[in-house]
């Protein structure tokens, strides 16, 4: 199973045109590694990424050298994760209803 | 079907395994058909609600980015929905009495399987790409409509990977061989998450379809029924102008084979969870999603061209 631990979910709030294209260039960048979950496309909306955590420093730097806003959706991927399966796991074990 | 846990996701063999259970227990209104094959080689079903034959259908399909697990687990709860309503619920009887109701539960089986077994937020198809050590295209883009357009990635190691060529991947050429050797599908309904909007084509294209004014108003009324049960708030429009230009789009396609009710829905949530939706979120999005499909399969009803 691939391990999402340190993973974080980036929302980020482009302010204009030059800031989406910013977005645009750093989610090509195949080297991070990113999971586009929203594409940058127009400034009313928000960009979601999730990103890796040997990405994040990189990812981080980008954003506040360019001034753009940017909070975490999600801190840590993997306890999500967990969390769901854990919940799956648990009903499989309820008596079914009568 | 009684006891299936409605408020849980699913494995794929647990949903084929509540198809088989809904079909034996519904012989006389529920088929399931098999339309082709995944990559890997696992079939594609799709369940045909019918009251009666020869009669025009509405088509719904969940699940086509296998990571979208509310809508798959929407898809099951709408099963049971339909017959549970059909000969209680006039209006949906009157629906039904009508128009066949498709529904693909699971879009893009490989890739759910895969969700579950190695990756969770696997997005799409499992097949590889030669040259490339990048799995996968996204079944979004890989429709025959402005294919290969801005919106879609030439880049196999891309979540919008559009593919080699239009149909190159069998997920979507087992539906566009449904949909074209039926020849009378009104209504086409692709269902994604997260987002909460509901629109209609195009996506590769600002131009507007011909029938927007229809469209949009319909659009409009649907957000409005489906939140009036939690209040639950929906964007509407065309895709190009609602969320982003997107080229090789599913309804585009349906769009220009003449299925005009062509719509695509993003449920649940605007941000918070994402694809990881909590369980208990399930059967609200599902019940009042339910709602804005009724008010589009009433209008496809109403007005059958």
């Amino acid at each position: 199973l691939k391990a999402f631990e340190g993973d974080k979910v980036l929302r980020i709030l482009a302010k204009n045109e030059d800031q989406i294209s910013l977005l645009q260039d750093l989610t090509e960048m195949d080297q991070l590694q990113l999971d586009i979950w929203k594409e940058p496309t127009h400034p009313t909306l928000p960009v979601d990424i999730h990103v890796p955590f040997e990405s994040l420093q990189s990812v981080k730097a980008f954003l506040e050298a360019n001034e753009i806003e940017h909070y975490i959706m999600i801190n840590d991927l993997q306890a999500l994760i967990d969390e769901e399966r854990h919940e799956m796991q648990s009903t499989r074990f309820i008596e079914p209803r009568n | 079907t009684d006891n299936f846990d409605y408020a849980q996701y699913h494995t794929l063999d647990e949903i084929n395994a509540f198809m088989d259970m809904l079909v034996a227990e519904n012989p006389n209104l529920v088929t399931k058909l098999r339309i082709g094959s995944s990559y890997e080689q696992r079939p594609l079903y799709v369940l045909k609600f019918s009251s009666g034959p020869n009669r025009p259908g509405f088509w719904i399909d969940t699940g086509i980015h296998s990571r979208e697990w509310v809508t798959q687990a929407a898809g099951i709860w709408f099963a049971k929905k339909i017959v549970i309503d059909y000969g209680r619920n006039q209006a949906f009887t009157a629906i039904l009495n009508k128009m066949d109701i498709l529904l693909e539960i699971v879009t893009n089986p490989d890739g759910y399987h895969y969700t579950h077994t190695t990756n969770r937020m696997w997005r799409k198809t499992r097949k590889p790409n030669p040259g490339s050590s990048c799995v996968g295209v996204d079944p979004n883009r890989n429709w025959d409509a402005g294919f290969g357009g801005p919106g879609a990635s030439s880049n196999p190691c891309m979540e919008t990977y559009r593919g080699p060529s239009a149909h190159s991947e069998s997920e979507v050429k087992s539906i566009v061989d449904y949909v074209k050797s039926h020849g009378n599908i009104k209504g086409f309904i692709s269902i994604h998450s997260y987002s909460q909007m509901l629109m209609y084509p195009y996506g590769y294209t600002k131009t507007p379809v011909p029938n927007q004014p229809e469209l949009h108003d319909l659009a409009r009324r649907a957000i409005a029924n489906l939140a009036s049960l939690y209040g639950t708030k929906y964007t509407y429009g065309s895709i190009i102008t609602t969320i982003y230009q997107a080229s090789g789009g599913t309804i585009d396609w349906t769009y220009d084979q003449g299925i005009k009710y062509s719509y695509t829905f993003e449920l649940r949530d605007t941000g918070r969870y994402g694809f990881l939706l909590p369980a208990n979120q399930i059967i609200p999005t599902a019940q009042e999603t339910w709602l804005g499909l009724m008010t589009i399969m009433q209008h496809t009803k109403d007005n059958l061209y």
